[in-house]
């Protein structure tokens, strides 16, 4: 992956911050739930470097809540793989926000524009973030590098509370990956 | 350097760019 040649923006389009890629990944059949079967079934989408590439990659993409069975879209910043054991997630945790099916869609994009914008002002915190489609309810879920860093994490929770709209009982909970790693569950 | 803010209207309008393929 990293040997690939970063995305450049064309001539004419907005550059981003950051040079992002996109994956999905299907949970296999089986039981099997260890890192090296999670890294084999994540497949590399496209990588963008502007807005205009976002759109033609993202335009191209079933909508999350038109996808079945149990699979994910991580969107995270180029050379983070959304993996918990990467060098820039293993000391970091994620919001999570689990939504009732049907708003599965509209939320992931309010929250990848917010995050592509640089809407959460947090600096270099931000790793990235997924949707998981599963059968009762669709989960988002945002990564950042710091866990213990409460004043960021804080400051994420008040972003992706304002960005999202959601009811003011929406659950949000916090989980660092460490405490993921523990108990080899993701949410 | 500058950081490159972006607010959800604007990418929207992006969406329908003819740079956008």
């Amino acid at each position: 992956f990293k040997l690939r040649p970063s995305p450049r923006p064309g001539p004419g389009e907005h550059p981003l911050q950051f040079n992002y890629a996109i994956w999905f990944s299907r949970k296999s059949q089986g039981k099997t739930s260890s890192s090296a079967s999670y890294d084999q079934n994540l497949k590399l989408v496209g990588t963008f470097a502007s807005v205009e590439q976002f759109w033609g990659i993202y335009s191209h993409l079933v909508r999350p809540s038109d996808l079945s069975g149990h699979c994910d879209y991580h969107l995270f910043k180029e050379g983070i793989r959304p993996m918990w054991e990467d060098s820039a997630n293993n000391k970091g945790g994620k919001w999570i926000v689990r939504l009732k099916k049907g708003l599965g869609s509209r939320c992931w994009e309010n929250l990848i524009l917010a995050m592509l914008g640089e809407q959460f002002m947090v600096g270099e915190e931000i790793c990235g973030a997924v949707i998981s489609i599963r059968y009762q309810e669709d989960i988002l879920a945002l990564w950042n590098r710091t866990a213990c860093d409460q004043v960021t994490t804080s400051r994420i929770r008040d972003t992706l509370k304002r960005i999202l709209n959601l009811p003011p009982n929406t659950i949000m909970e916090y989980k660092t990956h460490n405490d993921s790693i523990k108990d080899n569950s993701s949410f | 350097g500058t950081k490159i803010f972006y607010e959800r209207n604007f990418l929207m309008q992006c969406r329908n760019s003819p740079l956008t393929r």
